[in-house]
């Protein structure tokens, strides 16, 4: 199973139409501070089934949506969009590449959809059930998770291996 | 749920002790439950030997040998359920070249099993990339890919030519 | 007590927005007690405006925008009481290459009355050195300083030459 | 105001006698992980009368005394001393240069010395108390602090402010 591509629109700073391509390998996403790579990884959190304002760094849900810039008006939708391609068959689905489709609007309602079918967040969370991709799991890796382990705190030691488990 | 708690420590400890061993590979890690016969009351405890001569605590080892030991604890611990990517925002800072170096080799030799997104400032590691992904605010406020650039081995696929070192 | 504090407050708030807009030239920092009308029982709200925009809570920020307005306060609560010397242990760790760039020459304005000992890994701030100490463990597990690097006004004054760029 | 040498011999890692010299203007410490930079900071607050562990990162005083190598025994004492110029008469003394000592043994017992006078380590806080270099102000900024105002823990935030009054 690998991902191919990231589409974000709406998402937080990406105002426009933004796609990110994946092969394998390493992949670096560089730039100044502020000017949104957290943003890109955030992205890929939220699409997945994110829901902990603490982990998008967002208060309500639709801080989520592009909230507007010097030159450019707030948006009122947000859409984030992953393609995978399910080749060691994974995903308990007989397709061999998924869409899944995540998308906000502002008066605070959400659309799912997996291959282009509306479903329900909790399709998609039962979806990466088993697998690593679900949003309680270790795929994203960030300083702060590294201090928390190095600060002898023994509860959220526990918890990392609970979680696991 | 002890049982499933015991066998899911089991492989995170084995993870670790191979992770750690490539990352410091004049040294050794382990990770043991203490302080409770039930495991699932005991305390997680770190042993890491970053050089063949002293086991330290935690405590002991400098800023930037914690952070290496903590990202090879949380990689151990995405390990035990694939997911096909792994996202690292910004887990070199702490590390020296030489560290660099290593992180980078360590992820490298799981490429071929999994996808590596890495948010970095670091010099060397953008170096290492395949892929590499700029993100700007060119226009105030927006978010813009704006330099992509793909190389393998030595062959630059977006230009189609062999690169220059 | 509580005259005292206010007293420290106000001095703390003034030092932050002038180091503030030192950080961040476009931007605007401010401190406010809020939600008690005692001082002693308020709590300190930081508020950060990196550019003329809007302003954002500390939540709202990237990794490096946090990291230096952190850094400007902490400074700014040093400014208060005078000391020859203040120590930045790796504080650039998350910044990029323009805001080392800020960072250096907000410190270069204090030099006058303070010396700075900075610890990092970050080549920038390395080059805008006055003095470089190299600490190695060329015996393991012994610390010994092996290069010194003094100049001044492009002059070597260790070798007394000249330093080329 | 201003230091002019710190003088290290058997402080953690620096079984041998260290000599580090500091004039106006930036000084950059640099090395790789684990090489000693930030026990060169650990020897400047020890020094100044630090006495907390957590900030020394040892878990007993003892600890602070260079423990031994792969060729090297351990030593019996550990002694740092600080060359301070008092050329604005901040310090209430007559002398124009001032050197504080600090040493401990092996087994327990400390001694402070200022300019060869023994005084007691009272005498060393009650020296600084009205500047900025006592043990609790903030001449010393590190990463973790930083992280500590950013993890929006009102508590440590507002500390930071009452510490300062
Ligand atoms: N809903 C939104 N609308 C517009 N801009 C937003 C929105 N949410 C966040 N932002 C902006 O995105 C920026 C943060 O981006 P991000 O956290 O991705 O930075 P970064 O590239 O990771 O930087 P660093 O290197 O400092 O970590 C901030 O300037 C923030 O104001
Ligand atoms: N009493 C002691 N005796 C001998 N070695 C010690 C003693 N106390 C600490 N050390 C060693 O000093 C080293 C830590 O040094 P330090 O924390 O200064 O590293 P650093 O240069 O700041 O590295 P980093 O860049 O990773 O922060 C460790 O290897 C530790 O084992
Ligand atoms: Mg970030
Ligand atoms: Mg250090």
């Amino acid at each position: 199973m690998y991902i191919s591509e990231l589409d974000i629109f709406g998402f937080k700073s990406f105002a426009n139409r933004t796609r990110l391509k994946f092969s394998q390998g390493l992949t670096c996403v560089v730039g100044p501070n502020g000017c949104g790579k957290t943003n890109v990884v955030d992205a890929l959190r939220w699409v997945m089934g994110e829901q902990k304002g603490s982990v998008l760094r967002s208060d309500r849900m639709t801080d989520l949506i592009f909230g507007g810039s010097k030159y450019k008006k707030p948006l009122n939708y947000a859409e984030v969009s992953l393609n995978i391609h399910n080749n060691r068959q994974v995903l308990s689905l007989a397709y061999e590449n998924v869409v899944i489709s995540r998308r906000l609007y502002r008066d605070g309602t959400s659309e799912y959809f997996l291959n282009q079918t509306p479903v329900r967040l909790k399709d998609i969370h039962d979806l990466f059930l088993d697998t690593g991709m679900s949003s309680n799991a270790y795929s994203v890796i960030e300083l702060k998770m590294v201090e928390d382990i190095l600060n002898e705190n023994r509860e959220s030691r526990k918890y990392l291996f609970e979680e696991a488990a | 749920a002890r049982k499933q708690f015991t066998q899911v420590f089991e492989q995170i400890r084995s993870n670790f002790q191979k992770t750690y061993a490539l990352f410091f590979p004049e040294g050794s890690g382990d990770l043991k439950l203490i302080g409770n016969s039930d495991p699932l009351e005991a305390d997680v405890e770190i042993y890491a030997r970053p050089k063949t001569k002293e086991l330290k605590t935690m405590k002991a080892l400098s800023g930037g040998e914690k952070a290496l030991t903590a990202i090879a604890l949380l990689f151990s611990v995405y390990l035990v359920k694939p997911s096909p990517y792994c996202i690292l925002d910004e887990v070199d800072a702490p590390l020296d070249d030489r560290n660099v170096d290593r992180f980078i080799s360590v992820l490298r030799h799981f490429t071929e099993t999994t996808q590596f997104i890495i948010v970095t400032h670091n010099k060397l590691t953008m170096k290492s990339a395949d892929y590499l992904y700029g993100v700007t605010m060119q226009e105030e406020g927006v978010s813009k890919i704006v330099s992509v650039q793909f190389k393998k081995n030595g062959y630059d696929l977006l230009h189609k030519v062999p690169i220059s070192s």
